[in-house]
């Protein structure tokens, strides 16, 4: 893949540097010199100068490169600027950061490809960890349903899935299980886990003490997931 | 849930705001007045003042509270500063944001419960798209496996999962199909989509052609998944 990053941020930066350790080719473009150095051995081209400008971007060839990420958060006025000088000029796929809601509804009215908001995607996550401690990790999947996982409660350890029959009696389905092997140090505390997934677990898969449970339910059914004791 | 959140940036507000909306408990910190007194009616407590002062972290009850979350970004020190103020005083649960790699490797070491570090997180998550453009989708499950959303390819179309049989095949399980229903404008063209959940799919279910695949998968195989036509 062929990307140009617009904006070395903290969000542009993290972007550029992973893309290169994949071994994709990334352009970056910043006005701040000391940031465009750090990628001068590792990008395709790293150019310092102000994106507003249209004769820099198009020295960029937009027009055939896969992405093009418009980084730049403080400044509002630049990255609309940048992202509409980009679409004249025939980018294929646009991603821009934006500050905050309002400046996300312009992009999208502008009609940028992907818009994304780091700080706002984050506090999300966070705000789910804290109001459901039970849940290690969420995904939402569609409008109405998500994928939790959750340390399998003391009252399921040592019965199988079919004894447990979880999907007649919570309607929610286990779609793997985390299984998860205590390592201890020497004076015998838990110092970590080794992993293994089971997936999908079968029916008379018997459930351990530290396994963790991958199971798809609906976002009605969470509150009572999470009262498993 | 009693939650405190200091530093009002893009992350801390949107962060406070969820949490007030979902009818938690919300304490907020920050030395900026005007941005403190956009909470003044919807907190339960708002409060302007520098947080590294230790009488006014004090004052919030740190050790009566579900979590603490110090959202302090540019200024490394004073974050710092306020999370081992807040261990010391006996905060329950802290939640801090890490500015970069660093700013995180010290919040561990002194013990943080959680570090979040919202554009590196949302950095790989752009690259994760950019650099697998037919996923929709993609969540990690541990170390080697992934749930990933997929548009059903057209060689599916019509078929059933039994004839497909994808398990055997790629070593891979359909955990539930997202059924989207187009919906016309009067033009005929194609506005969005009605979506349902098929979760778990049978084993006689067709696929059709805007049907998107929840596939869980290892990390090894997602290049032949996408090889898919
Ligand atoms: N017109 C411009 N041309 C080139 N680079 C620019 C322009 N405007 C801003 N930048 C660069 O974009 C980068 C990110 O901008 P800024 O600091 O405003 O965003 P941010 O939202 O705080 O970033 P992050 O949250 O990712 O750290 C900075 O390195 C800045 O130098
Ligand atoms: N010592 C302090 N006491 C109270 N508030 C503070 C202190 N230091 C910084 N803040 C506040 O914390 C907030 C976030 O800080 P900062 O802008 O440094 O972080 P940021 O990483 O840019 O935030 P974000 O990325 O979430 O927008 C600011 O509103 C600032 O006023």
């Amino acid at each position: 893949m062929q990307v140009a990053v617009i904006g070395l941020g903290r969000f542009g930066f993290s972007l550029a540097d992973i893309l290169i350790e994949n071994g994709h080719e990334v352009l970056v473009v910043d006005k701040d010199e000391k940031l465009v150095q750090e990628f001068e051995n590792k990008a395709r081209e790293a150019i310092v100068g102000d994106a507003t400008d249209e004769s820099l971007l198009r020295s960029l060839g937009p027009q055939n490169l896969d992405a093009v990420v418009v980084a730049i958060g403080d400044d509002v006025e630049a990255s609309v600027l940048v992202c509409i000088s980009l679409m004249d000029i025939g980018a294929r796929y646009i991603i821009a950061k934006a500050e905050n809601d309002r400046h996300a509804k312009i992009l999208k009215k502008i009609g940028i490809h992907k818009v994304v908001q780091p700080e706002r995607d984050s506090a999300k996550a966070v705000a789910d960890h804290i109001m459901h401690p039970k849940l290690f990790d969420r995904f939402y999947i569609g409008e109405d349903h998500s994928i939790i996982e959750i340390k399998s409660p003391k009252s399921f350890w040592g019965k199988t899935l079919m004894e447990l029959d979880l999907r007649r009696k919570y309607n929610v389905l286990v779609i793997a299980i985390k299984r998860r092997e205590p390592m201890f140090d020497s004076s015998g505390e838990i110092k970590g886990f080794k992993e293994h997934l089971i997936a999908p677990p079968s029916p008379n898969e018997q459930i351990l003490e530290h396994d963790v449970l991958i199971v798809l339910t609906s976002n009605e059914n969470i509150k009572e997931v999470e009262r498993w004791q």
